[in-house]
């Protein structure tokens, strides 16, 4: 497709033609839109380096640089557009990918995404990261909530209540994530919900990532004694799949969408299936 | 008989810092994750219990634990099923379904008896290799749920189509 893109009522996401990568956001029912790239990296878990002998682990996140490395430069993609569901699958690699879904009368993007087994075999502790990255001009600031209640601004290398020397550009940046990030400026939101607790920044203005999943070769010496390199039921590695809700809207009514919205992912409808014509439950 | 203690008493021994935070060893791990299936597992007991003594029937009601990876034996093998939504909010939620079906084509009818579209597609190449050895159905029946405030919602599902061979789902070439 020369121009892939999804589009509903709400909402029209463009991708690039060549990478596969997303490209752009319209709202369309509020007419505008924001450039958005968003793809997989994965930081390198430092071992231990001449500054300190932490390694990454368990308890301890630490990159070996502050650059992620980028899963792949393309994804294959494969578009599938219904009457109930358009879909754009991203293959990225062997060990990760994503499938983008807009339904009609949802205004948000769903993004789910499989990852694992991430593959060691290079010696290489892997903690792998989704990126979005936008032109907003955020300022350094970026905006978590604390157990799904209140959201607090969090602002990089610094600390309200004291005078910040930061050693740890990219850890020392991070913040839980229970159930939203978002990035904004003067007018326009862009908000990302998680389906679990995951660990989240803006290392970059504009952008904002969430680690998704991660497999460590060394302990990080605080008492675990071993990595961080859960095997899985067949020994390969964990595959991990998850969603996020990605929103776009104005700052201004930002939060009339994901706070109902993150209610709904934390506590989705039960379902349950009967043979045959089932019980007859009232209402 | 039905048990909620065992899946409170994993939830509860899953309050250690160590269980939220994932700090715990591998042998833990796999401790805390045995507990918890277990428990949910006893408790699936108690709420089948509760929902056939709500709805009259004495048939079986089954929990799909797989459906991320779209894997439910009730919905890939029998050709007339019910979907039992419970919604725990107090606001009306439409809700997405996807369930594992081997037929093309299926007839949705809602909580009043009024159809509902619905479709087939093909399960993705990702959750095909996802699910090994065991492959399952090739296509999800995808349809659109609503279930009321704090409540129930049902929608029947009968197939039209007898199950026909599928490829197994393939990614394009380059």
């Amino acid at each position: 497709d020369p121009e892939p893109q999804l589009e509903n009522e709400y909402l029209r996401i463009r991708f690039d033609p060549i990478t596969g990568h997303l490209l752009e956001i319209q709202n369309l029912a509020k007419g505008f839109s924001l450039p958005v790239f968003q793809s997989f990296y994965w930081y390198n878990a430092s071992a231990g380096d001449g500054l300190s002998p932490q390694a990454s682990g368990a308890y301890i996140f630490r990159p070996n640089t502050s650059t992620p490395i980028p899963v792949a430069k393309h994804a294959a993609t494969r578009l599938l557009k219904t009457a109930l569901v358009q879909e754009l699958h991203q293959n990225f690699s062997a060990w990760c990918s994503q499938v983008l879904r807009l339904r009609p009368g949802h205004p948000y993007l769903e993004l789910e995404w499989t990852v694992g087994p991430i593959p060691v075999a290079d010696g290489l502790g892997k903690e792998v990261i989704s990126r979005f990255e936008t032109p907003l001009r955020t300022a350094g600031r970026f905006y978590t909530d604390s157990n799904g209640r209140q959201v607090l601004e969090r602002r990089r290398d610094f600390r309200p209540t004291w005078n910040l020397s930061q050693s740890e550009p990219v850890a020392g940046n991070y913040y839980p994530v229970n159930t939203r990030i978002f990035i904004k400026d003067e007018k326009v939101q862009l908000t990302v919900l998680t389906d679990r607790s995951q660990g989240g920044s803006s290392i970059l203005d504009g952008s904002l990532e969430l680690m998704v999943h991660r497999r460590l070769l060394n302990d990080d010496n605080r008492g675990l004694g071993e990595p961080l390199d859960e095997p899985g039921a067949d020994g390969r590695g964990l595959v991990v799949r998850g969603q996020h809700l990605v929103l776009l809207d104005t700052a201004a009514a930002a939060a009339d969408q994901h706070r109902p919205r993150a209610q709904e992912m934390v506590t989705p409808p039960s379902v349950v299936l009967a043979p045959g014509p089932g019980p007859r439950l009232r209402w | 008989p039905g048990d909620s203690s065992m899946l409170r008493e994993a939830v509860a021994v899953a309050q250690h810092h160590d269980a939220v935070a994932g700090t715990e060893r591998q042998h833990v791990a796999d401790d805390y994750a045995r507990q918890l299936a277990k428990g949910w597992d006893s408790c699936q007991v108690l709420v089948a219990n509760a929902l056939s003594i709500l709805g009259g029937t004495k048939e079986p009601l089954i929990f799909c634990n797989a459906l991320n990876i779209s894997v439910c034996p009730l919905s890939e093998t029998t050709p007339h099923f019910t979907v039992i939504l419970y919604n725990p909010l107090a606001w009306g939620v439409t809700w997405p379904v996807r369930l594992p079906v081997r037929a093309t084509s299926y007839a949705v009818t809602d909580p009043q008896g009024q159809p509902v579209a619905s479709q087939v597609v093909p399960v993705s190449s990702v959750t095909w290799w996802l699910r090994g050895s065991t492959r399952g159905a090739p296509g999800e029946l995808l349809f659109q749920a609503w279930a009321p405030p704090l409540g129930f919602s049902t929608f029947e599902v009968k197939q039209l189509s007898p199950g026909a061979p599928w490829e197994p789902p393939r990614w394009p070439s380059g």
